[in-house]
Parts: structure tokens; sequence; C-alpha cells
């Protein structure tokens, strides 16, 4: 029942005692305080239905209901304390878990998640999402980036050039993620920057949600003609999240010098040590 | 000798829709996995010999393909081994690097010989250990790091008591 907090010099994020999940990040440095619950769900793949025999498959995501399942309303969180990093690690399944870690001297919250293989043993396609809920009035206005140069906002149910009509409220307002995505409000803004493209929403108010993996039992009949399946046992993924909460003014810098080290980041290379002098000969 | 030849061309065959978006057949998918992983070889090979050029030393360079999934058996078996960090963007970045190990107890030398603060942390999903030190890399650059093993410090409840408390 003991309260869990994990803090830096900048962020504090602290996790619910009775769930394990996160429940709210403060930037110090900013004075923000901002209610975030972060979680995995899944939507229930789509075989086709009465409205339309689409299915869900590689090119088309068709949820069968609108609301995804939460994988795990609650966790046991592993708290780690360290001098140079701060961690808790939660276990939402036997195949979903997740360490959300704060360095020291970082500014932003890193959410380390691992997914599968996704089990399909009860017939079920499943595409597994990672939800972020804030206390932000968002007002259907959300933003993503066009391979991490141009910001575009994005509003729920809406095209600017067209008058839509929706008939997918989940997939139909999904967009492509390559580097970010974010929400705001009139004082702050909350950002998510990814490892990798991804599909991602705000399907409510204050929320952004981004799709980690999936695995499908039928062809969507869009020319691959293969369900998106994989042999067993399947496939697991590891990818990372980075949340970032800022005031209006200075979350663009924030944002666009945080992406750039994702995505060129420091190589590695090892040695076992001593080498021979070289020669360019 | 390297060639970076390979890893183009199997980087241009990728752009080809069904690669980017993943909707490819399966067999196509793994022919390009094939492609990517055929023209890495040779681009390790090229970015060996640039290393050693700019750092004055021939070593044998060890790339880990699987530290995304915490599997490096180079660090994980060797006692003493060198990191050399890139950095390609055009300005100095601090970044903490993490490594799958196998013990408890690291010394690690950044590039001034300096002792670097460093910590072993367990990574739950691959129950391996996970060593942690910042580094710092200038731009468009390189910094190389010290790493050796030593002996676990012991834990201060397990030290001995003098005798009289122990009776107690």
């Amino acid at each position: 029942s003991l309260e869990l907090t994990i803090q830096n010099e900048y962020l504090q994020a602290r996790f619910d005692p009775d769930t394990g999940l996160l429940m709210e990040v403060n930037n110090l440095e900013e004075g923000l305080q901002l209610a975030v619950r972060q979680a995995f769900f899944w939507y229930n793949a789509s075989m086709g239905d009465g409205l339309s025999s689409q299915a869900s498959g590689a090119y088309i995501f068709r949820p069968y209901r609108q609301e995804p399942m939460i994988l795990s309303r609650w966790v046991q969180p592993r708290l780690v304390k360290t001098s140079l990093v701060q961690e808790v690690h939660q276990n939402f399944s036997a195949w979903c878990s997740q360490v959300i870690r704060l360095y020291r001297g970082r500014r932003q919250l890193e959410f380390e998640w691992t997914v599968g293989p996704i089990p399909v043993g009860d017939n079920w396609g499943k595409e597994i999402v990672s939800r972020f809920d804030a206390a932000l009035d968002t007002k259907g206005l959300f933003y993503t980036d066009s391979n991490g140069r141009e910001i575009l906002e994005r509003r729920r149910d809406y095209r600017p050039t067209w008058k839509l009509n929706q008939t997918e409220p989940v997939a139909g307002n999904y967009y492509p993620v390559n580097s970010r995505i974010y929400i705001k409000d009139s004082e702050m803004q909350l950002t998510v920057l990814t490892d990798r493209s991804q599909g991602g929403s705000s399907i409510r108010d204050g929320s952004i949600e981004l799709m980690v993996h999936r695995r499908l039992l039928k062809d969507d009949g869009r020319g691959v003609g293969e369900p998106l399946q994989e042999d067993l046992p399947g496939r697991w993924v590891r990818g990372r999240h980075l949340l970032l909460l800022n005031k209006l003014k200075t979350a663009a810098a924030a944002h666009r010098l945080q992406a750039q080290e994702e995505v060129l980041a420091p190589q590695l290379v090892l040695a076992s040590g001593d080498g021979t002098p070289y020669r360019p000969s | 000798s390297g060639a970076s030849a390979s890893l183009n061309e199997a980087m241009a065959v990728l752009q080809h829709h069904d690669a980017v978006s993943g909707t490819s057949k399966q067999h196509v998918a793994n022919d390009y996995a094939r492609q990517l992983a055929e023209g890495w070889g040779p681009c390790e090979v090229l970015l060996s010999n640039a290393l050693a050029r700019l750092s004055g030393s021939k070593k044998d360079f060890t790339f880990c393909r699987e530290l995304n999934i915490s599997l490096c058996p180079f660090t994980q078996g060797a006692h003493s081994f060198e990191v050399t960090v890139y950095n390609p963007l055009g300005r100095k970045v601090e970044r903490m690097v993490r490594l799958p190990v196998s013990k408890e107890a690291f010394l690690v030398k950044g590039p001034d010989g300096a002792v670097v603060p460093n910590n072993v942390v367990p990574n739950p999903s691959s129950e391996q250990l996970e060593l942690l030190f910042p580094a710092t890399v200038p731009a468009l650059g390189f910094s190389v790091y010290s790493v050796s093993r030593v002996s676990p410090r012991r834990p201060t409840s397990l030290r001995r008591r003098p005798r009289a408390q122990e009776a107690e």
C-alpha cells in the first residue's frame, strides 16, 4: 500500500498504490502537475461483420468493438532505485511487461515495453495499444508528425478537405506517427516520442494511444493474401516511448532536441582492449 | 575490406511501400531481413576500419546486434572491454549506456582516465543484469570508455560483527 514515486531533479512520476499504474507526472523545473494514467489495452480484430465484410489485416485496422479491453487493471510493481536511474517494473500479463524509467539528469520519462508473443488460441486477432490518459481538455485536437518534419494538426472525425462521413470511430481517427504525437491545452503539452513508426490517435480528449504490436488471423483482402499471423509461438517486440510534459512555450524545443537524439542515437562499438598501431598502408 | 554498397542496395529495395508499412508476404519480409543482414556485415568492417584509422589503433571491434533485447555475449563474458560511443549528431550529447553483463561490479573509466559512476541493474524482461553508465560524446565524434570487472564490495550487513555482539 506504499505510494511509489520515482524522481530526479527535473521530473517526478507517481504511481497508484492500489493498481501499480502511473497516475501523475510532475515537471519540477516548470512547476507543472498532470494526472496521467498509462496502461496497455487490446482491440479485438474484426473478421468482418453485418455492416461490412472488411477484416482487420496487414493494410486495414478495423477493430470489432470500438472500446479496447484493458490488459490488466493492476500490476505488481517492483521499484529499483540506484544513483543513476530509478525504475518501476510492471508486469501486465505473461506476454506484456514494462519498465518505466527516469535517468539522472534527463527531462523525459522512458517507457520500455516488451509485448508478445500475442496469444491467439481463442481465435481472436489482437491489436495491442499503449494508452496515456491525461486530465487535459484538448477539444478534439491532437498532433502527429510527418517523417519527423512537419507537425500536422489532427481533428477527431474531421478531414480538412472534404466532408467526412465517419464510419470507423477508432480506425478512422488513426494516423501515422513517425517520431512523435502530442496533445495540449491552453497551458501545457504532453508529448510522446516513439522509437519507430507506429499508428496513433487520440480517441478521447486528453488521451494518446499508440499501437505497439498486432497479430491477426484473417487476410484483409487488400493484396497481401496472408493474415498478419506469425510462426508459432509468435514474435515479441520491445520498444520505447518517451514522455515529456512541458509548458507550451518550452515544449517544441524539448521534443525537437530529444527526438534528434533518438533518431540519430549514439552507436556503440565494442572491443576487447589494446590493439596494434594502425598504419594506413 | 569493408563496403557499404550492399547495405545501400538493401535500403534502396526496402523503400518499397510493402517493406515500410509491413504489408509484404512473409517470404518477402524474410528476404528483406536477409538483404539487410547481409548488407550490414561488410558495413561493420567498414566501420571498424574507420574507427581504427580515427583512433590510431587496430582492434577486433565487436558489434552487438541484439543489444535491444539485452543480449551481448561479448560484454556478458569479457573481463574487461572498451566501449566506443559514436555520436552522429552535430552537437555534443550525453547518453546513458546500457550493456548486458553477467557480474555485479565494474570499474568504468572515461576517455580522460577518470572514473565514471556506474550501476548494475536487473532487466526484468530478459532476466539479465545491465551495466549502466553516463557517456558524453562530442559532436560528430566518439568517446572511448574502458570497462573492467572488479570484486563486488561486501554489503555492510554481511560484515562480521564483534564476538560479544554476536553472542548477544
